[in-house]
């Protein structure tokens, strides 16, 4: 369609100037609630100052995951939908001619909370990152295959809490793994055990292999 | 838009149906794994036999859902979107040609997990409920503002694991009366304890109101 089209022209422009900068731009999406912000505010409090980051977030309302990150030590960029679903091409290339964000190693886009939408829409990002929580249950990467069949990880979050909570992880792998069997399916938690080193390991690895 | 306009003729006609046989529909809306369908199951065992109950229900992919709601003693038909992030009354109205859910007190429509698209459509329900598990965060309501105000009621789930999280009852009971003053705004866990009291005894109150 001509909407893709045009997405796809911007997302292409986008990945052409970070791919000058070898900066690694990394999308993230889940349901509402997964754990983005929480997971990037842990990143940004591991990986700072040895790595400069940065983060266009998107949200249908209000400012607080950006001011979130910002507390947590990491330039971020608010973009408001006013309703929409989903961050795509033109909103992301809007962004960054406000923000700014030259030197930096990693860029992250928190996409809006939505685990459908944002599947379909490039962003110029070098990939997409599934956010799974283990509160919402085990039986959604065949629920909801098509984010799970593109990520480039499945990122299990607020792992602290399987005790309290039912959810099969070797079910949810074996899902995951039927979708999109390179998927690098990693069990995290950013408040507890067993915190966020199979995370950071992952997103070192990507950015060496982009250098 | 034109596709509202028929939208709102399908809704229309489905409403119509269901005043005259004077079942209450009800409209659930959350994020995905907010516990839909749990609470679905709960209600199917705290109200048969007394209530006659059916539901539609709206997935991407698979049958999980309804065949859970099946087992739990609810008569069940699954809409497969096939992609798209939300039930229209187009999808509704061809689902209850081919369940002839006749007889029935009380039809839940369970949307599609998604905390923005399903606002918009309306799909000949009485009202939309919206969902929120303790577990999503207590932010939801102001960054998802819309669904919070249209639903006739906030339903905060999994609310037995209120000591594990952080989130802040008194705080959301804010944001949500602040979107909408009448909401009705209750406390539920399907699992555990306060248990669904509060659900069950808004629905007999509404189905009462219809009647
Ligand atoms: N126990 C536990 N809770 C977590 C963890 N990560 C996030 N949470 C909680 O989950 C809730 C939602 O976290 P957020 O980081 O705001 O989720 P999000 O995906 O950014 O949400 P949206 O931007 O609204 O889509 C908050 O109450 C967090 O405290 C974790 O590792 N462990
Ligand atoms: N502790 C606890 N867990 C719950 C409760 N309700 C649901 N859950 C859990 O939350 C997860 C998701 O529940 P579902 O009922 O499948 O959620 P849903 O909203 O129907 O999910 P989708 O249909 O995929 O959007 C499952 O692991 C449930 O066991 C509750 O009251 N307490
Ligand atoms: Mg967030
Ligand atoms: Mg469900
Ligand atoms: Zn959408
Ligand atoms: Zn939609």
């Amino acid at each position: 369609s001509k909407i893709l089209a045009e997405n796809d022209r911007l997302a292409h422009q986008i990945r052409e100037r970070f791919s000058r900068t070898k900066t690694l731009v990394v999308n993230l999406v889940s349901s509402p609630g997964s754990g983005k912000t929480t997971l990037l505010e842990a990143t940004a409090k591991a990986l700072t100052p040895r790595l400069r980051m940065a983060c266009v977030v998107g949200d249908v309302a209000t400012e607080r995951d950006a001011e979130r990150l910002k507390a947590a030590g990491m330039p971020a960029y608010q973009i408001l939908t006013g309703g929409g679903c989903h961050l795509d091409a033109r909103l992301v290339s809007e962004a960054l001619a406000e923000a700014h964000f030259e030197d930096v190693d990693l860029l992250f886009i928190e996409n809006v909370g939505n685990l459908i939408c944002p599947t379909s829409y490039d962003l110029g990002e070098d990939f997409k990152v599934a956010l799974l929580s283990v509160t919402e249950g085990d039986d959604k990467p065949f629920k909801y295959p098509a984010i799970f069949s593109r990520a480039a990880a499945a990122v299990i979050t607020k792992a602290d809490l399987l005790a309290h909570v039912h959810f099969d992880l070797g079910k949810v792998r074996e899902e995951a793994k039927t979708l999109n069997p390179d998927v690098e399916f990693m069990v995290t938690s950013a408040l507890g055990e067993p915190g966020i080193g199979e995370w950071t390991a992952f997103l070192e690895q990507r950015m060496a292999s982009k250098r």
